[in-house]
């Protein structure tokens, strides 16, 4: 029922009397940032009709339904030295830790979702979706394949008039590793550890879908819907986002955006790690 | 050679455009992965073989190799060593049976970068207390954190862990390693007690300090 905050010598991150994160402070200024699991209903389609098909593994086509997952967050948290965590559980299948480590000046999300319950018969895609107060003006920033970020602008093209009919999947890119958006004085960067889709359909929000599934098949040739079953039951994914929030200053150094890069260096590219028993080594052979 | 041409090969199938965005059919999917984590551990001999030439000499002979049951006709068994090093494939579900089994272990990190780097290493365990010492037998700071309940609930993840090592591993030299010894120790009288309190009674003494088989079903591979 109170604020929690963790944080390091960089940043704090609170979170509300709900358990959802609500503020990041940097530089001892304090900025909203938000952060929640909200779904889309898929669209059972008639597969007949071309414009028409179900959302399935090869289209992302709500039904125009968006479902919060809960109003409270279940909250633990555990502090230390090295590193300070809030665990998250949304609900029974959703949860998160939100980390930071002492000498990290971004926040670590690392979020678990499934078995998506499928029992009322409608499928499911999660997204993480972040808000911020950046007064972006319908323009984000979507990577290509890990190289350039290309500037993507809601409900546009750059070279045609554009009608969208549906707005939410035809604002998605793809998300190899970052996604972000910006005013004139802050910026908000997530890198995501695989291949997502991502959008901005709010000014000032991000989002990212981080787990799907789907009960029909969309007629593109796989012939089966995606609804992946491990042990009888549907899959659970974990993975890890990223997320770089601050003042956009030009003489910063390292700027927000070489820090991005210097990030997406760390987490993309990792040190390998290899274990080995020592029980018949004394640390003085080993050493 | 032939251990890198089994990766090799498996990347050529992944170039489908069905591997990379996923549309591939579920069993397709189920193969994919198959084949994915076989040609891995193909490689991880070949990592195996060139960490053993940079470590100490009297640690670097290899023993004698036998074919693994079960393993590919055309790829040659993987040497053996007295100093292994094994790879967890698992550490993304908080689990890795080396760690969570072992009293002293050693984590190395090799930096594939050409610049220097640092990573806050996070392993799974089962103790309470360890120690982290770096090659210059410099105490690293280290925390233990505990593994998410959600994580534990998950019934196939066949793991004792309950909590995972935290501490920073930095100065990574670039295209080079770093080791580190990890004990765990049992610091004082008190934990010692509440130590051998925690193990079955029965049984000899040099029983209880083996540790258990994680219990996991044969079938699960």
């Amino acid at each position: 029922s109170q604020e929690v905050t963790i944080g390091n010598k960089y940043l704090n991150v609170s979170f509300d009397s709900s358990g959802f994160l609500s503020s990041i402070t940097v530089d001892g200024v304090t900025n909203r940032l938000r952060q929640s699991f909200v779904y889309y209903e898929s669209k059972l389609g008639d597969n007949e009709e071309p414009r028409n098909r179900s959302s399935g593994a090869y289209i992302f086509r709500p039904n125009g339904t968006e479902q919060t997952v809960t109003e409270t967050v279940q909250l633990k948290v555990i502090r230390g030295g090295t590193v300070q965590e809030v665990h998250q559980v949304f609900s029974e299948w959703i949860s998160q830790v939100v980390r930071v480590y002492a000498d990290e000046s971004h926040v670590e999300f690392e979020w678990m979702v499934g078995p998506i319950p499928v029992d009322d018969g409608i499928g499911k895609e999660i997204v993480s979706r972040f808000y911020t107060a950046i007064q972006s003006n319908g323009v984000f920033w979507t990577d290509s394949n890990g190289r350039d970020m290309l500037r993507r602008v809601r409900n546009h093209r750059d070279t045609w008039k554009l009608d969208l009919v549906e707005k939410i999947s035809g604002n998605y890119y793809p998300v190899t590793t970052r996604i972000a958006l910006e005013d004139e004085t802050h910026r908000l960067a997530v890198l995501n550890d695989r291949a997502q889709g991502g959008s901005s359909l709010e000014d000032g929000s991000l989002e990212l879908m981080v787990h799907r599934r789907l009960l029909y098949d969309d007629a593109f040739g796989v012939h089966e819907p995606l609804n992946e079953k491990a042990f009888g039951k549907g899959l659970i994914a974990r993975g890890k986002h990223w997320v770089l929030f601050g003042a956009k200053n030009a003489k910063a150094s390292p700027t927000i955006e070489a820090r991005e890069r210097f990030l997406q260096n760390q987490v993309l590219l990792p040190n390998w790690l290899f274990f080995s028993d020592a029980s018949d080594f004394k640390y003085e052979d080993w050493q | 050679e032939p251990h890198l041409t089994v990766l090799r090969e498996a990347l050529g199938v992944m170039q489908h455009h069905d591997a990379i965005t996923g549309t591939e059919k579920q069993h397709v999917a189920n193969d994919y992965a198959r084949m994915l984590n076989r040609a891995i551990g193909a490689c991880s001999a070949n990592t195996q073989a060139i960490l053993n030439q940079m470590v100490d000499p009297k640690y670097r002979r290899s023993l004698r190799s036998e074919p693994e049951p079960g393993a590919h006709p055309e790829v040659p068994p993987r040497p053996k060593y007295k100093f292994a090093f094994s790879s967890c494939h698992l550490l993304n579900v908080s689990k890795c049976e080396l760690t969570e089994s072992k009293d002293s272990f050693t984590i190395t990190l090799y930096n594939p970068l050409a610049h220097a780097g640092h990573q806050y290493v996070r392993v799974p365990i089962t103790g309470d207390h360890y120690i982290v010492r770096d090659y210059r037998n410099v105490e690293v700071p280290a925390q233990i954190v505990p593994i998410p309940e959600p994580v534990q609930r998950l019934s196939y993840r066949f793991s004792n862990a309950t909590s995972e090592l935290v501490f920073l591993a930095n100065e990574l030299p670039p295209l080079g390693y770093k080791s580190y010894f990890v004990s765990r120790a049992i610091d004082t009288l008190e934990d010692f007690v509440h130590e051998m309190g925690s193990k079955p009674a029965q049984g000899p003494a040099s029983a209880a300090v083996e540790p258990s088989p994680l219990g996991e079903p044969t079938r699960w591979q």
